[in-house]
């Protein structure tokens, strides 16, 4: 289904965007 | 951690709801943290997927005939947009402040609301999808309340080709739906009662073809045969239901709290 696909990007571009924040963050940790 | 009850949302769904549970200790653990990267482009990159889900989301709803879809989709898309507008809004203050905390605090509101909109559109998908699966069990039940009204082989003939496509049909639909389901019990339940229905059906068939012929040969026992496929087929009938309830139970509480 093309939601489903449509649902796997957002998810994939959220996944992206919360590793390269994180990752300022681990940094410190 | 939230519990996805089928597969296909629990992959969709749960790296990045460890993701986001994983950013919100780490920053709460850094406190007032490093300076944040740009995000621009990561943003501009949900922005683009979440324009992508908005029109898909609105053609789903344009071409379904599900009322109750219809009506919650659009409260989801909606969800998932604001998501996006704060994720734009943390990374234009980031920009200029790379400490800023009200912009972490957007960040990780809208990261949330992305897992919560995209998680809330899913499920409403799936629950369209269940409506379905369920709209095929009750065809079944259906047919299955004209069985005690058969009382001639052309009419048995003519409900075998009417009940045994709507049978397969639900039968495939609901053996498919237990293995996409995460909890076993549930899954179980389905398997066990769609096996019971199969194993019905011929000894229900078979109780209607001995009726007929009882009523055609002269009556003897003909209460007794009456009684035998009514039992049969009120059997099939409460698996059935009892496999549109549990194909309805959307979380792990609504049947008593396993």
């Amino acid at each position: 289904e093309m939601i489903l696909q449509a649902a796997k990007s957002i998810i994939a571009a959220t996944s992206a965007l919360v590793r390269a924040a994180s990752a300022a963050q681990r940094e410190l940790i | 951690m939230p519990v996805f009850h089928t597969k296909i949302i629990e992959s969709i769904l749960e790296p990045v709801a460890q993701q986001v549970s994983r950013l919100v200790i780490l920053h709460e653990e850094a406190e007032d943290g490093n300076a944040m990267p740009d995000l621009a482009r990561p943003v501009q990159a949900v922005s683009l997927a979440v324009n992508n889900l908005v029109k898909v989301g609105h053609e789903t709803i344009e071409s379904s005939d599900d009322a109750i879809l219809r009506q919650d989709m659009p409260g989801a898309l909606h969800r998932v947009e604001t998501a996006a507008t704060l994720l734009q809004q943390a990374s234009d203050m980031l920009r200029a402040d790379p400490y800023s905390g009200p912009a972490r605090k957007k960040l990780i509101e809208g990261s949330r609301g992305i897992l919560q909109g995209t998680s809330a559109l899913l499920l409403c998908f799936d629950e369209s999808e269940v409506r379905k699966i369920v709209k095929e069990c009750k065809k079944v039940l259906d047919y299955l309340g004209v069985a005690e009204v058969i009382d001639t082989m052309e009419d048995l003939v003519q409900f075998l080709r009417d009940i045994s496509p709507a049978l397969s049909r639900a039968a495939r639909e609901v053996a498919s739906r237990a293995a996409e389901l995460t909890h076993p019990p549930h899954a179980e339940t389905l398997t066990r009662c769609l096996e019971s229905v199969k194993q019905l059906a011929p000894v229900l068939i078979c109780s209607m073809k001995i009726y007929i012929h009882i009523l055609t040969e002269g009556g003897k026992g003909i209460e007794e045969a009456a009684e035998n496929r009514n039992y049969l087929a009120q059997k099939m009938a409460d698996e059935i239901h009892e496999i549109i309830r549990v194909l309805q139970l959307t979380s792990y509480v609504e049947d008593g709290g396993e």
